[in-house]
């Protein structure tokens, strides 16, 4: 099965 | 005083049919270097990156940084207003809670002025590392526009596997699986038809079908499209917008439960 994640979960918010 | 003018509309009218799918709205920063944009899709799955330089304007003026919040689907709106080869003039006054689009004829002969409102957005940022990437390929945009296409019809996912050989789009579903293949190109006529890669390690990763193709509206801004992929760390999808700037699109991964 594969997750998809978000954005955050690889950048930093500023 | 913010303006900036440039020669054909239609630029900006394939700017918006990138970024539409991904945006409802969406902040435009402007600076003395030129209009930035970035920012997430509602599922902060994929991230848009805009980057119009000053120099690439036909006339640029920005006294002092603003921001304008517009709505695409009201710009879009606006701009199909103008014919491709408008010049449109893009104004707004230092704290103006509006700006307006001005297209011009080339002829000179139609000169009309949409004013729009500008929106208050609380728009998250987030801090891009800059990455070396395991691989960086260079292929015809309309050629991954078509690849992604055509392996969305059979499944959700499409897996990248790229390898000093070349690279392999695939996919798989209920009726069955699908490879592309495409090897680097040893020679070629022009130098928009051809792939390129630059490879340091291999690197096979999952991404989600529906991103890619809204990724692939930016298709009519370039010629090429640049991938570049490392383990774990999200694509980055880019086409370079001729004497103006580029479009960058980073998506997410899919990860192995």
């Amino acid at each position: 099965v594969q997750n998809q994640p978000t954005l955050m979960n690889f950048f930093k918010k500023k | 005083m913010f303006e900036a003018r440039l020669i054909n509309s239609v630029t900006f009218k394939k700017v918006l049919d990138a970024i539409k799918d991904l945006l409802n709205e969406a902040s435009f920063d402007c600076s003395e270097a030129g209009i930035q944009l970035q920012a997430m899709d509602n599922s902060h799955v994929s991230l848009v990156s805009l980057a119009l330089r000053s120099d690439g304007f036909d006339k640029y003026r920005c006294d002092r940084n603003l921001t304008m919040g517009m709505n695409l689907a009201s710009m879009s709106k606006i701009f199909r207003c103008s014919s491709n080869d408008d010049t449109v003039t893009i104004k707004a006054q230092d704290d103006a809670d509006t700006v307006t689009f001005m297209f011009e004829s080339k002829k000179q002969e139609k000169i009309s002025d949409y004013e729009m409102k500008l929106m208050n957005l609380d728009q998250e940022h987030l801090g891009i590392p800059d990455t070396d990437f395991s691989c960086v390929i260079r292929m015809p945009a309309g050629e991954f526009a078509r690849i992604v296409r055509d392996l969305s019809q059979f499944g959700e996912s499409i897996v990248i596997s790229c390898t000093k050989e070349g690279v392999k789009f695939s996919t798989s579903g209920d009726i069955g699986s699908a490879n592309v293949k495409l090897a680097q190109t040893s020679s070629f006529e022009k130098e928009e038809e051809a792939v390129i890669i630059e490879m340091q390690e291999p690197v096979t990763l999952t991404f989600a079908c529906q991103y890619l193709n809204s990724f692939t509206k930016a298709t009519p801004l370039a010629n090429q499209v640049q991938l570049s992929m490392s383990d774990n760390v999200p694509l980055v999808v880019e086409y370079q917008i001729p004497d103006l700037g580029h479009l960058r699109y980073y998506l997410a991964p899919k990860i192995e439960e």
